[in-house]
């Protein structure tokens, strides 16, 4: 049903 | 030595019966300009970011930046001992390992203090990057609560779809599929009971409903949702806190494999 993605992948570590 | 004191205490307990299913511990930050607070959930699919601007206070003193861990189950059950008129102070001294909690019943003849062990908590920090949205959505936020609940009875995800025709949402399961279209609808008595669409290109993406099921648990805090889409990055789904801030939930998509 699809590939849940990570949020940590659009929002770099600050 | 840190003094916040919020007389619609209601809110704080609000904010914590929105977010205590979705995150476990997190580290509130306080500063002159607010207490906020930003965190993951433990699968690092979904962020919440919360903030409550000083001004909202009716007392606010925070004399150095504070990072305040804590367990949101057990913040909650201490909050959830506040009466839904109290007025809500947290108070910390610098470097210590307890929060308190005091709440005054409105009429002063009741007053409770609680006092919460603060935790270490080691958590990533993310730069959420400034973003021009393709799709803009600000409908009723009990309307959006009602049409998550009920797609979640049918499937796992939920598309989201925004045109100039207005926003749909579908999904599909093992018993059939849905599919609920909101038009823009402006020409209603009060405005929070409008759906206003702002778009700049169609928009299509696919979520896992239940973690926007979670996020309707922030529906009480505001009469209004404003969800944010763009084909590359997370949508956030944002509820306004009265004059104070707000809390927005961010979702990583779904895929296809």
């Amino acid at each position: 049903k699809g590939v849940q993605l990570n949020i940590t992948e659009f929002f770099r570590s600050a | 030595m840190l003094e916040l004191r919020l007389v619609q205490g209601s809110l704080l307990k609000k904010v914590l019966e929105s977010i205590k299913d979705l995150v476990n511990d997190a580290n509130f930050d306080c500063s002159s300009s607010g207490f906020s607070l930003q965190a993951m959930d433990s699968s690092h699919v979904a962020l919440v970011a919360l903030l409550l601007r000083s001004e909202g206070f009716e007392h606010y003193r925070c004399d150095r930046n504070m990072s305040m861990g804590m367990n949101l189950g057990n913040m909650s059950k201490m909050l959830r001992c506040a009466g839904n008129d109290d007025i809500i102070t947290i108070k910390a001294d610098d470097g210590s390992d307890t929060v308190t909690f005091m709440f005054e019943s409105p009429t002063q003849d009741k007053i409770s203090d609680f006092e919460m062990k603060l935790m270490d908590i080691d958590s990533e920090h993310l730069g959420i990057p400034e973003a021009e949205y393709q799709s803009i959505v600000t409908m009723p936020s009990a309307e959006f609560a009602r049409i998550c609940k009920d797609l979640s009875g049918i499937g796992d995800t939920v598309v989201i779809s925004v045109t100039k025709e207005g926003v749909k949402f579908s999904t599909r399961g093992d018993i059939g599929t849905a599919n609920i279209v909101c038009r823009q609808n402006t020409t209603v008595d009060k405005p929070e009971e409008a759906t206003v669409i702002n778009m700049s290109e169609p928009v299509s993406l696919t979520f896992a409903l239940r973690y926007m099921n979670s996020f309707t648990k922030a529906t009480t805090l505001s009469n209004t949702v404003t969800i944010s889409l763009s084909s590359e990055l997370p949508v956030v789904v944002e509820y306004k806190i009265a004059e104070m801030g707000y809390i927005r939930f961010y979702l990583a998509p779904k895929i296809e494999e």
